[in-house]
């Protein structure tokens, strides 16, 4: 099972896990006392980088109207300031004791600490997005929602020109957001549901206009074109319901990616 | 968000790789 949620949060924190993983393997063969070199310029370098993305984090806060990311964001970016200053610290006391015990388990732990705090952070982010799309998917099962009281032509000429920019936008997100995913199945489930909801909803609309034309020669077929049109319309929502539900979905379990 | 998303994963990545120069440091020396 994959470790990390997207591709793009995979390629940036992947090579962080295989170094601190690394830096503990060296912390280990180091116990048999070999010196820790003098690590203030590359410290350093990590400081300054965390400064400038604890800026951009501010500023993506300062910008959001997501209560959630406001919410969640800060404490993220504080594990990764108190992380760098525990290579800063750590970096300090070498300097003293190239041997010291203590500085070193500070190394990993800052380093561990800034693997969490950048994951955190990209996760709170991407989640944020996620609620977008998830917003978009909801704009979509209003729309079908309204299906079933559109009774004359003008109202469904309507109906199309309002529902088929959100399905366009949801189909071009939700698909950019399956390539993105590392869980196959995910990946899968929201493909399928997709093509599902694309297929169906010229389908929709078809039944929409059978029904419309039933109902102006009041023909008791009616009944029958209703219930095939809101058959249709409830099929779409359950996909679009499915594909809320995969979107929520996270990658790793807790434990295992500990 | 794409202009967003593009920046923090730009200022991940470089905190990444100074930890990935960080630790090539240790190894190295």
């Amino acid at each position: 099972m994959p470790v990390f949620h997207t591709k793009t949060i995979e390629s940036i924190l992947e090579p962080v896990a295989q170094q601190v993983s690394r830096l503990v393997i060296l912390h280990e063969e180091a116990e048999d006392g070999n010196a820790m070199p003098d690590l203030e310029k590359p410290v350093l370098a990590v400081s300054r980088a965390v400064v400038n993305l604890v800026k951009v984090g501010r500023s993506t806060i300062e910008s959001s109207e997501d209560s959630l990311l406001k919410q969640d964001m800060p404490a993220a970016l504080l594990r990764v300031e108190a992380a760098a200053r525990l290579l800063e610290e750590a970096s300090s006391m070498l300097k003293v004791d190239p041997y010291s015990q203590p500085a070193r388990k500070k190394l990993i732990e800052g380093a561990r600490g800034i693997l969490q705090g950048t994951s955190s952070l990209l996760l709170c982010f991407d989640e944020s997005e996620v609620r977008k799309i998830i917003r978009e998917c909801k704009t979509v099962l209003d729309y079908l929602a309204v299906a079933e009281v559109i009774e004359t032509m003008e109202d469904l000429i309507q109906f199309v020109k309002d529902l088929s920019p959100c399905l366009t936008k949801v189909s071009r997100e939700v698909d950019h957001r399956s390539q993105e995913l590392t869980h196959q199945v995910h990946r899968e489930t929201l493909t399928r549901c997709l093509d599902s909801v694309k297929t169906l909803s010229p389908i929709l609309i078809c039944s929409m206009k059978i029904f419309i034309q039933i109902l102006r020669q009041h023909c008791r077929e009616s009944d029958e074109a209703a219930e095939n049109r809101n058959y249709l319309a409830g099929r779409m929502s359950d996909e679009l319901h499915e594909i809320i539900r995969v979107l929520q979905l996270t990658t790793y379990d807790e434990d295992e990616w500990d | 968000d794409p202009p967003a998303w593009q920046d923090l994963a730009t200022h991940s990545k470089k905190v990444s790789d100074s930890i990935k120069s960080l630790v090539g440091s240790i190894k190295d020396k």
